[in-house]
């Protein structure tokens, strides 16, 4: 059975399209095949990929409004072992929420829709999810094994933690007991000011030993790499972020095995 | 009669609490009544002016699901002509989002409550919006007389733009029809690379005439101000990132008077 993660922050640009993709890829490089499923409406790691969202014919949306085999909106990617399940802007975020409030069992429909993949077809599923903890993150966090939390190394991304934990335990109680936190991605680390130290710090004692040993430094070649349809490991796999991505990546294959 | 204007952009980290905390310092400081309303769940706008969100009695949220008179839920600022309506995490998003799709007359809301407000109270209302298009920016959108769409000079920032303009027409034809978008303020550029100003070139070319000529540089000051829950204005008035916010404010007034 392939192992689900999560990535979600309602907090927004903290990174959480940036590790799903990069994550992803390194993966992918790994050997391990993977499967990247973007549900947030923007369609970031969609392009991310190079992918053309009008020439992709199912999104995840149709999926989840009107279940099908999911295999049938899976579409190749440019790299080996990666496979991407699209997310096209027909629908706008608010209408998509509000379509599936309409369903019964609305929280499940990713998770019965990640059911009907044939058991062994890949070993990582990551979902990149909205900066919200609406009813997409929500099925998200229904479907998935672990989550991880990407955080941006700035202050104003420590205030929704709280709200962000108590989601997640509430979605383990309700919905999914199997959901835990599989690490805490601290992102976008300038070494130029105090301010990042001080971020890191407070998030390693209100999540203590479940952050990355690895911290993503900020580059200019990370933000570079989308607006060439390429992830990080495509577009310049020897620069810091490439290296910080790829470690951990190994860090993330750690924490899964372990569970 | 105030002019109400929404800090609105889906995609999220683009700078929308920024701008909506310091556009509102410099208007209280340029000697406008300003009133800045935080709609978002996370309360990153109410933590950058300081205030603890455990002390503030009422919230925007109280006032939404249980109309009253808007003025019970203001507080003052530590600046002279800025108040505030603070947002507390009592209700997650989602529950927010949730509890208001029950209620009849459920995108109107925000414009009831402001309908309470004594008339001559404010010159300017600025409302910070999550980053969604739910129903807590959509009550936001039918309040506003105009909107300012910060935008990141990021690649992946402009993967939304069609929809936010999609959005804000749509609510100008179905809820608000004074609705306008004032103008887009470039954010977090960053001279040093060549992608903030392929990225400033290319909105220029989706939103001819609504961009402001100020563009709002990346500065570690306008990061750390928040911590010392303080505006730019309070924390570093003489940083390049004070003087910019200075300048988008005076071009804000110029653009809300012409209307
Ligand atoms: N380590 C980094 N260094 C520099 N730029 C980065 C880094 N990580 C991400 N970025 C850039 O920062 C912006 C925000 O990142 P990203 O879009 O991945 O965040 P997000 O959490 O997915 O945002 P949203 O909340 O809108 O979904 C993007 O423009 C991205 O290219
Ligand atoms: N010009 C700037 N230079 C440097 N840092 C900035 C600048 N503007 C904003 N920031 C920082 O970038 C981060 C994102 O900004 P901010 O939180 O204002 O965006 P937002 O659009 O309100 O995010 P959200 O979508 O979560 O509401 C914050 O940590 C903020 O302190
Ligand atoms: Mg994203
Ligand atoms: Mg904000």
């Amino acid at each position: 059975m392939a192992r689900i993660i999560a990535l979600a922050n309602q907090k927004g640009g903290v990174g959480k399209t940036t590790s799903a993709v990069n994550l992803s890829a390194y993966l992918a490089a790994g050997g391990f095949r993977t499967l990247l499923i973007d549900i947030d409406p923007q369609g970031n790691a969609t392009s991310s990929l190079g992918l053309d969202k009008e020439a992709c014919d199912l999104s995840i949306y149709d999926i989840l409004i009107d279940p099908a085999p999911l295999a049938g909106a899976v579409v190749p990617t440019g790299q080996e072992r990666l496979a991407l399940v699209p997310s096209t802007s027909v629908l706008l975020g608010s209408e998509t929420e509000a379509a599936l409030t309409a369903l019964s069992g609305r929280e499940q429909r990713l998770a019965e829709a990640l059911d009907t993949l044939p058991p062994d077809a890949y070993d990582f599923v990551l979902i990149d999810c909205p900066p919200s903890l609406g009813l997409l993150t929500l099925n998200a966090l229904t479907a998935a094994d672990g989550v991880v939390i990407p955080i941006q190394c700035e202050f104003l991304a420590l205030e929704g933690l709280m709200q962000l934990s108590n989601s997640i335990y509430l979605v383990k109680r309700t919905f999914n007991e199997r959901l835990d936190i599989v690490g805490v991605l601290m992102t976008m680390f300038d070494a130029r000011t105090r301010l990042s130290a001080q971020v890191v710090e407070e998030v390693r004692r209100f999540f203590p030993n479940r952050i990355f040993e690895t911290v993503i430094p900020r580059g200019v070649h990370l933000a570079e790499a989308p607006s060439y349809g390429q992830s990080i490991l495509g577009y310049d796999p020897a620069s810091r972020g490439a290296l910080a991505y790829r470690a951990a990546t190994n860090e993330l294959i750690a924490r899964a095995g372990l569970r």
